[in-house]
């Protein structure tokens, strides 16, 4: 059994990317005077009729809008924060009418359960864990993997919802002996759980059990990874990461995220593909997502690129628009968008 | 593009990581 080693995805140049694979469809504007943190896209039910709604964070205010006619947006419902500011929204996936957010200054101090009274459809929040929280993850199934702690008492528990949102139980996971920076699905796999950890390890978990299977240690030529998509197939374990931290190397350019295979049961892995910034375009990783094949990435230069993960290559790049720099970007969980955001509020809805 | 072996592969692997972590 061999596998490709690491092959460098082509790096067409920025003129040969058609900019029409990104059609913007529409923009929401939050009048909400704090700083834009956050964007994602979920189900919600009002009178018996779901919608695919949108929810957009600010510092203090979360809101959600629901779909009006013509690719206009209605705002009906907002969650106020007064002490500790959002830092992201946490989708907690096959749950509707529920989502989590992150709150906290660097680190994340607590994490809120946002939801509305069936009762008078008053918005309400939850507090469901509060402590020095390192990663969390919104897992199918309705389950929500977050870890806490310090190294010594680090504690890695999963909480699961009742379908109408509230929290239904907690299990614990065995910690790794080394910290925690974020989690990720197998796809198909509901049983197994990835972390990334500080260590450059990748650890994997059994939900069924809390057992750590096995710890795993990737190349260290990439520090910090973090874990957007796996799955395994033929007995190997597939991986798709991002390097914030990778340097600008010579004959590859930016390398902004890789796909590894690993084989869980040696451990030994390889790199399969590197997929870089196009020729003319620096930067490097700031915040991204992955869904399906389609990866999206916020560099440091302000631009957005996606890439083709089977096709290899970079396929569309968007400038800074109005002179404002994208600072993070979403595929939508509902369709087939993408969402992207400024630091003034401005949310850009793009088909690709 | 070389070759790299990644050793003994199991289609169950998680099935008997599993098995093993329970010994």
């Amino acid at each position: 059994h061999s596998i490709e080693q690491t092959k460098v995805a082509d790096l067409p140049t920025c003129d040969s990317l058609n900019p029409g694979s990104l059609q913007l469809i529409s923009k929401l504007k939050n009048p909400s005077g704090s700083c834009s943190v956050d964007v994602s896209a979920m189900w919600w039910e009002r009178a018996g009729f779901k919608e695919p709604c949108i929810i957009t964070a600010c510092e203090y205010v979360v809101s959600l809008w629901r779909p009006l006619d013509t690719w206009q947006w209605e705002k009906i419902y907002t969650w106020h924060f007064t002490e500790v500011p959002v830092l992201q929204i946490v989708p907690v996936p096959d749950v509707c009418n529920l989502v989590c957010v992150a709150l906290g200054s660097l680190e994340i101090r607590e994490i809120r359960a946002l939801l509305c009274s069936s009762e008078d459809e008053s918005e309400k929040q939850v507090l469901l864990k509060s402590g020095n929280i390192k990663a969390v993850l919104g897992l199918t199934g309705r389950r929500l993997v977050s870890s806490s702690g310090t190294l010594c008492d680090q504690q890695v528990e999963i909480m699961t919802f009742a379908e109408d949102g509230r929290s239904k139980e907690k299990q614990f996971l065995m910690p790794p002996e080394e910290t925690i920076l974020t989690f990720g699905e197998v796809q198909g796999m509901q049983e197994a759980l990835l972390g990334t950890t500080i260590m450059n390890n990748i650890v994997i978990w059994n939900l069924k059990t809390g057992q750590l299977l096995k710890k795993m240690h990737i190349d260290d030529s990439y520090q910090a990874s973090v874990c957007h998509k796996a799955y395994s197939e033929m007995g190997l374990l597939f991986v798709v990461l991002s390097h914030s931290c990778a340097k600008e190397r010579e004959a590859l350019g930016s390398p902004v995220f890789q796909l590894i295979v690993i084989n869980p049961k040696t451990t030994l892995n390889v790199g399969v593909m590197l997929y870089c910034l196009p020729q003319g375009q620096a930067g490097r990783f700031l915040e991204g997502d992955v869904k399906d094949h389609f990866a999206a990435a916020v560099l440091t230069s302000g631009t957005i690129a996606i890439w083709d993960l089977l096709l290899g290559h970079c396929t569309a790049v968007l400038p800074p628009i109005s002179d404002q720099n994208w600072s993070f970007v979403k595929w939508s969980g509902t369709d087939s968008h993408l969402l992207a955001g400024q630091k003034d509020g401005n949310i850009f809805i793009y088909r690709y | 593009c070389s070759g790299a072996d990644l050793g003994p592969i199991s289609l169950n692997w998680f099935e008997e990581l599993s098995s093993e972590a329970s010994l």
